[in-house]
């Protein structure tokens, strides 16, 4: 083989998968686990698909992937300013896309693809819920406007979202702390 | 520069694990 195709080819930053499993037994912090972390276009590969699909995930059941060192809650210090862009898949979307959205959402990710804005970035969370999965995309800075904007156009885009029939919100962390209940956060921004 | 790659790029070191 050519030395050539013995190098790997390295992403801008190294990401990290986590998985949340729900036991009740245990603290929610305990149950994010830490799987691996990659920095090369190849080790994302052999990573993806060393894993469960999202789909055959269970219930309850999470993937986040992360940059390296930021843990995938509000309350890490890159997130806690932030917020997300939430995409609540709709049942046929659930059957029909699920894997094909979220593998379109990590390429997006190790593949920088929000240009400038891709700084903004912190990870993306995959849930599984039997009331309907939901996919999100985490940035940094609420008052990062215009970026988060650029971010959430590019990202529906990428997703093949039609433009009328599928909003899309943003939501602060800030306000998902504080809600009571079943209510969503307001949206504060939308695509 | 920052190293973004597009879709098609990525998509082609998509690679079958072996059986080992």
């Amino acid at each position: 083989i050519s030395p050539e195709l013995l190098i790997k080819h390295p992403l801008q930053n190294s990401w990290t998968l986590w998985f949340y499993k729900n036991d009740k037994q245990k603290q929610w912090e305990e149950n994010q686990r830490e799987i691996s972390t990659f920095d090369t276009v190849e080790d994302f590969w052999a990573l993806y698909n060393h894993i469960e699909a999202a789909s055959r995930l269970q219930s309850g059941c999470d993937y986040s992937l992360f940059k390296a060192g930021i843990k995938p809650m509000w309350e890490d210090t890159k997130n806690k300013s932030g917020g997300r862009w939430l995409i609540n898949l709709t049942r046929q979307q659930c059957i029909n896309d699920l894997d094909s959205y979220w593998l379109e959402t990590l390429l997006c990710l190790v593949g920088e693809a929000f240009d400038e804005q891709s700084d903004d970035i912190c990870g993306t969370v995959v849930q599984i819920r039997t009331k309907g999965d939901k996919l999100a995309v985490w940035t940094g800075d609420l008052r990062n406007n215009d970026g988060i904007l650029k971010i959430g156009m590019k990202y529906k885009e990428r997703l093949g979202l039609p433009n009328k029939v599928c909003v899309m919100g943003y939501q602060a962390h800030a306000d998902s702390m504080v809600i009571c209940g079943s209510m969503p956060a307001q949206n504060r921004f939308t695509v | 520069g920052k190293k973004a790659y597009d879709r098609s790029f990525l998509v082609q070191f998509q690679w079958e694990p072996p059986c080992v």
